[in-house]
């Protein structure tokens, strides 16, 4: 266990995904959960250099096929996440697939960022139709800002609290952050590349 | 499901942006588990916006061990925080493996263990139940001796070379009311080491998902 943890150079720091240098997020409540935030959006002031990994299951919903899409269209390059909780749009047919990337598009359109620098994220109840009136309205509802917690709070299901993290490195003398933000309680076994 | 958004200023090259994520990735969120079901949509972005102003970043630049350690410390706290969360538990599990042929092997042995309903409910039960471990071990598919097998619970050895040692099961039971379980097992079988994180299994977590969609 040594070899993970010798030669630590990191620190980990309080922050979040907005306390990186270009980034601001978003988050709203449309309606897809009762009360809570559930659409929320990250946002890059230039194209980010990107990249996933997605799960392996053989079923996979309908935004991890529009957000590959997105990174093979832009050569990885990213500048919004669009992410919804309450409802998972997977196992809805040609329909899903429509709604996702219509998503994308009003994303697109919000951020005055094109398509294909867009990345889509959905979580919630498998084989419902995506609400899109609500979602439209939700899009048009966020406000990006350097707060960082309706974002982290919009894209929780059942868990109990949000999660994030900022660590902060040297490299060539400049001092760089690393901050993650995640959701996840149940159906938990990750497969991802 | 999880879903995982990490944000960087630093300016890394695409491709080993790439390979960066895909290993951490393989080394953290690819190594915990709390029910075992593997979602529709779990995904892992990374967005790194280049305003730090370093040199370009790959594996050939000087400082790139620091990054990458950096990035994997980000990815690791998130897979605990997600483990810890899982649906009704009381308890994060965080189980070592060393002595495996691999780091692979020893993250599949981890996985094993921290996966399996009888260590979740023993850990929920703070029950040292020792044999429910190498039950694990020994269905994880890696190479193993059978009788060359340590495990600890916490400080306390339970097994050595795959012998039984006298514990003290009211110690073990206390130090299972921790909030965090350490459960650790050598397989004396090479170099690899592993670590995997889970949750303990409670009666909420069947309550959560009885009344999941209604």
């Amino acid at each position: 266990l040594t070899k993970q943890t010798t030669g630590q150079a990191w620190k980990q720091i309080k922050g979040s995904i907005t306390d990186v240098k270009g980034f601001t997020t978003a988050g709203a409540h449309c309606g897809l959960k009762r009360k809570r935030l559930d659409i929320g959006a990250i946002f890059c002031d230039v194209p980010a250099n990107a990249a996933g990994v997605f799960t392996l299951n053989q079923i996979q919903a309908a935004p991890l096929k529009v957000t590959k899409e997105s990174l093979a269209h832009s050569s990885g390059k990213l500048q919004a996440v669009l992410v919804n909780s309450g409802n998972a749009n997977a196992c809805t047919g040609a329909s899903g697939l429509v709604d996702a990337y219509e998503m994308r598009a009003l994303a697109a359109a919000k951020f005055a960022v094109p398509e294909e620098a867009v990345a889509v994220t959905s979580t919630g109840v498998i084989g419902e139709k995506m609400p899109m009136e609500k979602v439209r309205s939700g899009i048009e509802d966020l406000v990006l800002s350097k707060e960082s917690t309706p974002f982290a709070e919009a894209i929780l299901t059942t868990d109990t609290g949000t999660k994030e993290v900022c660590v902060e490195v040297v490299i060539d003398q400049k001092t760089v952050r690393i901050a993650g933000v995640a959701k996840g309680s149940g159906m938990i076994h990750p497969n991802m590349a | 499901t999880m879903l995982g958004f990490i944000t960087t200023d630093a300016n890394v090259e695409p491709a080993a942006l790439k390979r960066a994520l895909a290993k951490a990735t393989d080394e953290t969120f690819n190594r915990i588990t709390v029910d075992g079901d593997t979602s529709t949509n779990d995904m892992v972005l990374v967005l790194a916006s280049g305003l730090a102003d370093n040199q370009p970043l790959d594996e050939t630049h000087p400082e790139w061990a620091n990054f990458y350690g950096a990035l994997s410390a980000c990815a690791e706290s998130l897979a605990k925080k997600i483990a810890k969360d899982g649906e009704g538990a009381t308890k994060l599990i965080e189980v070592q493996v060393t002595g495996a042929v691999s780091d692979e092997e020893a993250g599949k042995v981890a996985k094993a263990i921290v996966g399996s309903d009888l260590v979740k409910t023993a850990v929920y039960g703070k029950d040292g139940n020792w044999g429910r471990i190498i039950c694990a071990i020994g269905y994880s598919g890696c190479t193993l001796d059978p009788d060359t097998i340590d495990i600890a619970i916490g400080p306390y050895e339970t097994l050595v070379q795959s012998e039984p040692v006298v514990v003290d099961d009211t110690a073990i039971s206390k130090y299972m009311e921790a909030e965090t379980i350490v459960i650790k097992a050598d397989l004396h079988q090479g170099q690899g080491v592993g670590k995997a994180w889970g949750c303990d299994l409670t009666y909420d977590y069947v309550r959560i998902n009885a009344g999941y969609r209604t």
